[in-house]
């Protein structure tokens, strides 16, 4: 899925 | 990961290493508010739910793993440890958050990304995060003089969000379908906040005076 679906960030 | 969440994220953990180290130095919990702190150890409880599902990265695991620890540790000796709660401002740290948990939370259940459980805690922690300081900033204003390291503490606190909103401009311009709209909107209120502190933070380094908020 695309990188903003994940939440990649703290 | 780019250069200015690397940066943020190090301001962030620079922030709790000098709330930790007033804390251990001192033995002190004077000027700090309580409340930020359940709300930060909230935020973090909430956002990072999907610590043991999603697997990002070490860095992003072990990073969790300290946000949530510290503040939990945080709270935990402002509340029970025997020295330090002693100079907990209790009657200065009267800001009601509960009435801002109640209105992140309603505010996430009606704007997120999907109406899932995972999201709407998502949406609210960060919803949370953007309001969060306001009794710290309150507690500053009331007990007038703020110390060094309480003062430092603030600041790298406002600095981590401003180096996130560089990172999503960064990401927005680099990543084809880049959209997190909730947590810029929320990240530019979060540290907008900050706007007036940083101004008399500004004017207390350039007079290389004591640092004194406007009661």
């Amino acid at each position: 899925n695309s990188t903003n679906d994940v939440k990649d960030e703290l | 990961m780019n250069i200015f969440r690397f940066l943020g994220d190090m301001t962030h953990l620079i922030s709790i290493l000098i709330l930790l180290l007033k804390i251990y130095a001192t033995k002190s919990c004077s000027g700090i508010s309580l409340k930020t702190q359940e709300l930060y150890a909230l935020v973090f409880l909430a956002r990072y739910l999907d610590l043991f599902t999603d697997f990002i990265s070490v860095y992003n695991s072990v990073m969790k793993v300290v946000f949530i620890a510290s503040s939990l540790a945080i709270v935990w000796c402002m509340r029970r440890h025997r020295v330090v709660r002693r100079s907990y401002d209790k009657e200065l740290d009267t800001f009601r958050h509960y009435f801002l948990v109640a209105a992140c939370l309603a505010l996430a259940l009606l704007v997120q990304e999907k109406f899932t459980f995972l999201e709407v805690l998502w949406a609210f922690s960060i919803y949370l995060e953007a309001v969060a300081i306001l009794p710290q900033l309150v507690l500053l204003q009331r007990s007038g003089n703020v110390d060094n390291l309480t003062g430092q503490y603030v600041f790298f606190l406002g600095a981590y969000r401003a180096f996130y909103i560089l990172n999503w401009i960064y990401r927005y311009f680099t990543e084809t379908h880049f959209s997190r709209w909730i947590s810029c909107v929320s990240g530019l209120v979060q540290t907008a906040l900050y706007a007036d502190f940083f101004y008399y933070y500004f004017i207390s380094w350039k007079n290389n005076s004591k640092l004194q908020l406007p009661a």
